[in-house]
C-alpha cells in the first residue's frame, strides 16, 4: 500500500525574516489540516481524486492562503478565482477561470470534469454551471480579508496612478542600453513609454 | 496558489490546483493555476503535477507536462526530473515551485522561490510540513 499525499500553499518571498512565530504555527496546523484531511479518505480506500479534493477545500476555506477565502484582489477590487483538477486513470481533467461567486471553485473544478464535456469554463458561464450542479454559491464579499484588501491598495498607491501594461511591462530591471544605442530620453531621463514596472504582490508575482 | 498530488491504494494519481491569482490584475489575465499541462497535470503513467509561481512563465514552459514528459520518455526519477523542470523555468526568468508525485509513492518538491508551504503524509504515516528553503 503507497497511498502517499503531498500539499503546497503557494511560493514566495517566504523567509523567516518576513514570519512570526504566530504566524508560522498558523500556517503549519492549516497545511497539516489540509494534509489530514485528505489522508483520511485515502485510509479509509478513497480514491485519489477525493483526497486531493478534499485537501483543497480546506485551503480554500482557510483566509491564510491565496485561493477561496483569503484570495487576493483584482485591480478593480474583485476576486477571481481558478481551480483546476486532473485524474491520472483517465486522463481527464476539469477547471474553472475567473469564478467570482463559488465558494469551492476546486469543487466546481470536479464538477467539470464529472458532470460535464468540457474541461476549461471561464468567468460568468462557469459561475453559473456551478449554480446550475447545485454547488455552494456565495457572494462576492465572502471572499474579502482585509490583508489582502490592504495588498492591493498598497499595490495601487506605488502605481502612483501610471496605468501600466503589467504583463509586458519589465518585473525586473532591464538591462541598461548599450551606449549610443538608448532609446531617446524623456526629460525625466527615462526612455520614451517607460512605465513604471507594476507591484506583484502576494509574494511579488506569484500565483 | 494551493495544491495537492494524491496515490491512492489502487494506485491511481491525482493532481489539483486552486489560487486567487495575482494582486492588482487587470484585464481578465488567467496564470497557470486551472490550465491543464501547465499549473496541473496527472497521468499514472508518469506522475502527478501541482505548480505555484509566476503563471505567464509556467504556462510557457507547460510546466507540469513537462515534468510528466522527462518521467515517461526520459525515465528518470520524479525528483530530477522535477528539478530539471524548475531549473529550465528559472532560466527563462520565472519563479516558483511544484509539487510531484510518482506511481511509486515518490516524492519531489522543488522550488526557486525564497520558500514555498508545502508538506506530505506517506503510507506509513510519516508526515512533514516545510516552509522555508
Amino acid at each position: 500500500n503507497r497511498i502517499t499525499l503531498v500539499i503546497h500553499g503557494g511560493a514566495g518571498t517566504i523567509t523567516r525574516q518576513n514570519m512570526t512565530p504566530e504566524k508560522e504555527k498558523a500556517y503549519t496546523d492549516a497545511l497539516n489540516q489540509a494534509m489530514q484531511t485528505g489522508y483520511a479518505i485515502l485510509k479509509q480506500g478513497g480514491s485519489s481524486l477525493d483526497a486531493v479534493e478534499a485537501s483543497i477545500r480546506v485551503m480554500e476555506d482557510s483566509p491564510l492562503f491565496n485561493a477561496g477565502k483569503g484570495a487576493v484582489f483584482t485591480h478593480d477590487g474583485r476576486n477571481e478565482l481558478d481551480a483546476a483538477i486532473m485524474d491520472g486513470k483517465t486522463l481527464k481533467a476539469g477547471s474553472v477561470a475567473g469564478v467570482t461567486t463559488v465558494r469551492n471553485p476546486i469543487t466546481a473544478a470536479r464538477a467539470v470534469m464529472d458532470k460535464s464535456e468540457h474541461v476549461l469554463l471561464v468567468g460568468p458561464g462557469a459561475d453559473q454551471f456551478a449554480k446550475e450542479k447545485g454547488l455552494a454559491i456565495v457572494e462576492p464579499s465572502y471572499f474579502h480579508t482585509e490583508a489582502r484588501y490592504q495588498q492591493l491598495q498598497k499595490a495601487l498607491a506605488s502605481e502612483k496612478g501610471v496605468v501600466t501594461d503589467q504583463l509586458n511591462a519589465p518585473t525586473k530591471a532591464a538591462a541598461p542600453a548599450a551606449p549610443g544605442k538608448s532609446k531617446t530620453k524623456t526629460k525625466a531621463g527615462k526612455p520614451q513609454g517607460y512605465a513604471e514596472p507594476p507591484i506583484f504582490v502576494e509574494g511579488r508575482k506569484y500565483g | 496558489t494551493v495544491g495537492a498530488v494524491a496515490l491512492d491504494q489502487y494506485g491511481n494519481l491525482a493532481a489539483a490546483t486552486s489560487t486567487g491569482g495575482m494582486t492588482n490584475k487587470r484585464y481578465g489575465r488567467v496564470g497557470d493555476a486551472p490550465i491543464i499541462g501547465a499549473g496541473t497535470y496527472a497521468d499514472n503513467q508518469s506522475c502527478a503535477v501541482s505548480c505555484t509561481g509566476w503563471g505567464e512563465f509556467f504556462i510557457r514552459a507547460t510546466v507540469a507536462r513537462d515534468v510528466a514528459a522527462r518521467v515517461e520518455y526520459q525515465q528518470v526519477p520524479v525528483a530530477q526530473a522535477a528539478q530539471a523542470t524548475i531549473d529550465k523555468v528559472g532560466k527563462l526568468g520565472g519563479d516558483g515551485g511544484l509539487i510531484a508525485l510518482d506511481p511509486a509513492g515518490n516524492i519531489a518538491m522543488p522550488f526557486n522561490s525564497e520558500g514555498m508551504y508545502r508538506g506530505y503524509i506517506k503510507a506509513n504515516g510519516e508526515t512533514k510540513v516545510l516552509i522555508y528553503r
